[in-house]
């Protein structure tokens, strides 16, 4: 499974992981290395394609700068359905 | 749209504002949510009515950190405010980040646009992967018409047109890269990368990113025009001079340098001109070349005065070249004249065209 670059910092890894689970429903917790890892690399790859960024499933600069920018965050509507 | 398409079953909407940000006069929020809710009445039959009291469909308020949904805030940036798509108690509920700081110009987060695009959640709008959708999650300052053909399509597949409106004019789409009749307005170096301008985007091709980045101009340089003319960079002085019309403004790497904008004519050219089409910096000669319409000039950097002799004929001094260019740029002995979709690879030393490609071709298309 993909290591983190080495120009990804520990603060931009947690940062991405929050980015993930708030906005791509990256599951929670540890469940398994692989897994998570597996988990984690399709969320980016789907965030990637929809910023029309290179779909690599690395957290690469310009995906991390997406993730930095101030946005709107829509909240699960599953919750009141 | 939401999963299962979620809308209101009726065209008459409530709202309610619960609350007031402290960062702004209460009449401000009201215009601002006013204006954000007229922005979607345009162009769909649907209609707004303020209410004082009790539940309204749509509940607007403010709050900070966790403020009553189990969706909490972040604090400043980051998140800046959410909506709930249409439903029964917090549906269509839109709640604002209390953290960030509330304005009515571009000095912080213009309420009146995130309004807007939470509102479009309201109503049952999704998120768009067009960057210049009102309804793109990221945040970015605009003056002017903020609705998308995406965002106009959506909502009036949930509602239909304006029964009394006549059509208005949509903002167009992002300009796709890789699409074959693609042109470029301007073309500039900054500080190694290269940036490329159409309409009110830019891309940004640096040498470590595999893919161009597509940004809104109004998202880096609320201040610019959203039609750039003509740029270029002259890196022994470390500015980046971009042109809309008569006027130009300078910045020194990503910030504005005070004192603009300026007059183009300050530069020497006659007032006739009314905009340059391109400009390039040669860093062998240091001189700046201008084109205007099938013309070109050239400029001294050194002693900040026009060169004698011009304008001279594009056609005639170029040859290969169409008699008008776009957009230019100069590397290492060759100038790269952008001219609609074709990009000529012209020899500054041999003096002619040594290849003639695509313009995208530059954004790996």
């Amino acid at each position: 499974f993909p290591l983190p670059l080495p120009s990804v910092n520990k603060e931009n890894w947690n940062l991405a992981e929050k980015y993930l689970r708030r906005f791509y429903g990256l599951p929670a917790g540890l469940q398994g290395r692989q897994r998570t890892s597996g988990a984690f690399e399709a969320k980016i790859k789907e965030m990637q394609h929809f910023f029309k960024l290179k779909v690599t499933g690395n957290l690469d600069d310009s995906t991390l700068e997406v993730m930095k920018q101030a946005r709107c965050g829509v909240p699960d509507i599953g919750e009141y359905n | 749209h939401f999963p299962r398409d979620l809308k209101w079953p009726n065209n008459n909407i409530t709202f309610r504002i619960l609350n007031y940000t402290p960062d702004l006069d209460k009449s401000d929020v009201d215009r601002a949510i006013r204006n954000a809710l007229n922005v979607w009445a345009d162009v769909t039959p649907l209609t707004f009515k303020k209410v004082h009291r009790g539940i309204a469909d749509i509940m607007i308020s403010f709050g900070s950190k966790e403020h009553g949904d189990y969706n909490p805030f972040d604090g400043p940036n980051g998140l800046l405010a959410h909506a709930y798509p249409p439903g029964q108690g917090i549906g269509g509920d839109t709640h604002f980040d209390e953290d960030e700081l509330w304005t009515k110009d571009s000095s912080a987060y213009n309420l009146f646009i995130v309004a807007a695009h939470e509102l479009g959640h309201s109503l049952g709008m999704s998120h768009s992967s067009d960057a210049g959708a009102l309804m793109y999650p990221i945040y970015s300052y605009s003056k002017g018409y903020l609705l998308s053909e995406d965002d106009i399509e959506g909502i009036q597949a949930l509602y239909g047109p304006n029964p009394n409106r006549s059509k208005v004019k949509p903002r167009p789409d992002a300009p796709n890269k890789c699409d074959p009749m693609l042109s470029f307005d301007a073309v500039t170096e900054l500080r190694g990368e290269t940036i490329i301008f159409k309409d009110r985007f830019y891309w940004r091709l640096h040498p470590q990113m595999p893919e161009p980045e597509q940004t809104l101009i109004k998202f880096t340089w609320p201040v610019l025009p959203n039609k750039v003319d003509a740029a270029y960079e002259n890196p022994e002085k470390d500015r980046v001079i971009i042109f809309s019309g008569i006027r130009m403004w300078a910045l020194n790497g990503y910030n504005l340098v005070e004192g603009y904008p300026k007059y183009i004519h300050k530069l020497g050219l006659p007032k006739k001109i009314r905009k340059v089409d391109a400009a390039v910096y040669i860093r062998d000669t240091g001189k700046t070349l201008f084109f205007t319409e099938e013309d070109y000039w050239s400029y001294d950097e050194a002693s900040g005065t026009m060169d004698s002799g011009y304008p001279r004929s594009i056609e005639e001094n170029f040859p290969g070249m169409d008699d008008e260019v776009d957009a230019a740029a100069y590397h290492d002995g060759y100038l790269n004249f952008f001219h609609e979709h074709m990009q000529y690879e012209y020899s500054y030393n041999s003096r002619k065209v040594i290849r003639i490609l695509r313009t995208n071709s530059i954004l790996n298309c």
